[in-house]
């Protein structure tokens, strides 16, 4: 299958063959083909360099530019080398993450660094309050001071087993446990359907027999 | 209800969570 119309792969910075990078994670190869479009559309939305920066995220996910803790928490986790860009390897690793099919350990160690927002190996009760206060100004939601600390002692009685006021690894394990429907926000349905929502990535196909 | 206080049954309903935005075209 010849490529045509489109910028040649090299100049993807940290573009990764989609048979090496099918074979690291749960994605099939036409899967990972079918990423490296939606991949295009948003790091070439700004910036043409080939790399998707935090604006181009944003945009790809609110339509606008605007700023977001929550957005900006899961772009430093897709953005594993810190350079304050994704490149489609990053890109496609960070997503099978979120595969259906991907163990729960994995997605569980996930929302948990997405919570350690300074990365002390902990999710702290002021990390927590600033969250919640970033959730509160995003939504029209009004609750006042009082309530987000009733709201965040109840949530520490719950989670914080040995009530040293910060949750470890294992005690977010036991809550999530728990409490599964916090771990919605880790499964994305429609990567079980990537090739259906892309099915241009079959014109720009580098592999020569598509495997399914 | 029980999940309104849960602090992180809140903070899961932020947009910035929700990565299927990435998918609507």
């Amino acid at each position: 299958m010849g490529c045509f119309h489109s910028k040649p792969r090299r100049q993807y910075p940290g573009y990764e063959d989609p048979i090496s990078l099918a074979s690291q994670t749960t994605f099939s190869v036409s899967e990972v083909e079918a990423l490296f479009e939606l991949f295009k559309s948003i790091s070439g939305s700004v910036i043409d360099d080939g790399l998707i920066n935090k604006e181009e995220f944003q945009l790809a996910l609110f339509k606008s530019k605007k700023d977001n803790l929550f957005a900006n928490r899961i772009f430093d986790l897709f953005d594993v080398k810190k350079r304050g860009v994704i490149d489609f390897a990053d890109f496609v690793r960070a997503l099978n993450v979120f595969h259906p099919s991907i163990p729960m350990e994995e997605k569980i160690d996930f929302s948990f660094k997405l919570y350690d927002m300074d990365n002390t190996g902990f999710i702290e009760r002021n990390e927590v309050k600033q969250m919640l206060v970033a959730l509160l100004s995003e939504s029209e939601m009004r609750l006042s001071d009082e309530t987000i600390e009733t709201i965040l002692d109840k949530t520490f009685s719950d989670a914080d087993v040995n009530q040293d006021g910060k949750i470890d690894r294992a005690e977010w394990e036991n809550f999530v446990s728990r409490n599964p429907s916090l771990l919605k926000i880790m499964t994305l349905p429609y990567l079980k359907d990537i090739t259906t929502t892309f099915p241009s990535f079959v014109f720009h196909s580098e592999v020569d027999d598509i495997v399914t | 209800k029980p999940e309104s206080m849960n602090a992180f049954a809140l903070i899961s309903r932020s947009q910035g969570f929700n990565l299927g935005n990435l998918f609507e075209k």
